[in-house]
């Protein structure tokens, strides 16, 4: 699970940024 | 094509101004919602059974003891050197006069400093402060410790020039603090008109006696409560968004800017994530907070109660300055949360409503924000909040459904967004 607990974010920006374009 | 159909929806769609049709039928029926008042208490039940009605999951009630205070009759008269009835608006937590009132002689400054200065000058007067507007975030130093400054130089009682850019006759109202060590003594806020023109008196040399009377009575702490309704998260339920507005507001107006607009948008938000069949990965949590106006008490409560979690909420939101026509998100993170909300803010393209600013803050968030936590608000065009507030103007009539349908899609989109993405926000 996503928690905070790991501090980092397991994904890269770009994958995070494709992520986020799936919503638009 | 979920950005675009929440804004579909709340701005061209079924669910515009629904917002603003809700918030106009509490306000309508209820009026202003003052911490310990009975208008609190009937809001906070129409709330609870209105959120139930809503389909919305978890609705419950978190038990906050909040302040209680009341007005009562008040008045400020100019004695010399003309017979002159002044709108007045006592302070939050500050004490009455005695029944006959308290008579004196006015000194008139422009800043604390000033004050400092004239100190001999002080005692046994009504201080009036005519001190210039800045900003609201300076300018509030005067209404919050006005009174004890006043008193640590022997004055008998406060007026203080109402906190705003622009006035016609309108005193507004807001919370003071007394200290321990230092005599109570009335305060209340007198208009920009009335301080001004007492300035100009007093460089005249001319003599001035006010009559001030309060009836102003603290009582002890009564029983309120912060409202919780959630959409509850698919796949990491236990992590949460909190979405936030505060329900309470000053007993003057309708209590509609200030902060009906962000509690109501913040509602919306659950709605419209409701109408379209929606539920994000983690937990989209609704507070409406209680006691905001007297510091943050019912925030205070919630934090306390909720900071073991601390670590499953990737982002606070809270919208108190208005629900006018958005300019951006203001956001308090780290660099890799802000570039994400940035991404985010860029669905909101259809809108033409991008920017994602600095200090994102809220009296109901910053505990979480100071934390750690990520922390968002709704930035708007402030130009004319705070004309209206803490003022008898803080109506619906001030406000425009079609920009709490912005607010609301803008305020709907990043919640959602944030709640659905794969992983937390990432913090320092």
């Amino acid at each position: 699970q996503a928690t905070y607990k790991n501090a980092t974010c397991q994904k890269t920006f770009q994958k995070i940024q494709k992520e986020i374009a799936s919503y638009g | 094509d979920i950005a675009k159909a929440i804004i579909e929806l709340a701005v061209y769609g079924k669910a515009q101004n629904r917002s603003y049709d809700r918030l106009a039928l509490l306000v309508d029926t209820v009026g202003p919602r003052l911490s310990g008042s009975k208008n609190l208490e009937m809001a906070i039940r129409i709330m609870y059974q209105s959120l139930k009605d809503n389909d919305l999951e978890n609705v419950h009630l978190e038990l906050v003891k909040i302040p209680h205070w009341e007005r009562g009759e008040e008045s400020a008269v100019m004695l010399k050197p003309r017979f002159h009835e002044m709108a007045v608006l006592g302070l939050g937590s500050s004490i009455g006069t005695p029944s006959e009132g308290i008579t004196a002689e006015v000194l008139v400054v422009n800043s604390f400093d000033e004050l400092r200065r004239r100190a001999p000058e002080a005692k046994g007067k009504i201080v009036v402060y005519n001190q210039p507007y800045l900003n609201y975030s300076r300018t509030v130093q005067y209404r919050f410790r006005g009174a004890v400054e006043a008193a640590k130089v022997g004055a008998v009682a406060s007026l203080i020039r109402s906190v705003t850019p622009f006035s016609i006759y309108s005193p507004h109202t807001g919370i003071q603090k007394y200290q321990d060590d230092v005599p109570k003594i009335p305060t209340a806020c007198i208009t920009v008109e009335d301080a001004e023109m007492m300035s100009r008196m007093a460089s005249r040399g001319v003599k001035i006696v006010i009559r001030l009377k309060m009836g102003a009575r603290n009582y002890p702490d009564t029983d309120s409560f912060n409202i919780v309704a959630e959409i509850t998260g698919r796949k990491y339920p236990e992590q949460v968004v909190l979405v936030s507005g505060h329900l309470d507001s000053w007993d003057v107006g309708q209590g509609a800017i200030d902060d009906g607009g962000g509690a109501f948008i913040s509602w919306e938000a659950l709605s419209l994530i409701r109408d379209l069949g929606l539920r994000p990965k983690r937990t989209l949590r609704l507070v409406l907070w209680t006691a905001e106006e007297q510091g943050g008490i019912g925030a205070f409560q919630y934090y306390e109660l909720h900071k073991v979690n601390i670590s499953n909420y990737s982002l606070v939101m809270e919208s108190d300055a208005g629900t006018f026509l958005p300019t951006g998100l203001q956001f308090t993170g780290s660099d890799k949360a802000r570039a994400i909300m940035k991404e985010i803010m860029n669905l909101l393209q259809p809108l033409n409503i991008t920017q994602v600013l600095n200090h994102g803050e809220g009296e109901d968030i910053n505990l979480w924000i100071q934390a750690g936590v990520p922390g968002a608000s709704l930035l708007d065009n402030l130009y004319k909040y705070f004309f209206f507030h803490h003022s008898h103007g803080d109506t619906l009539t001030v406000m425009d459904p079609k920009q709490m349908n912005i607010a609301a899609a803008i305020w709907t989109v990043v919640s959602y967004v944030v709640a659905d993405l794969e992983e937390m926000l990432p913090r320092s």
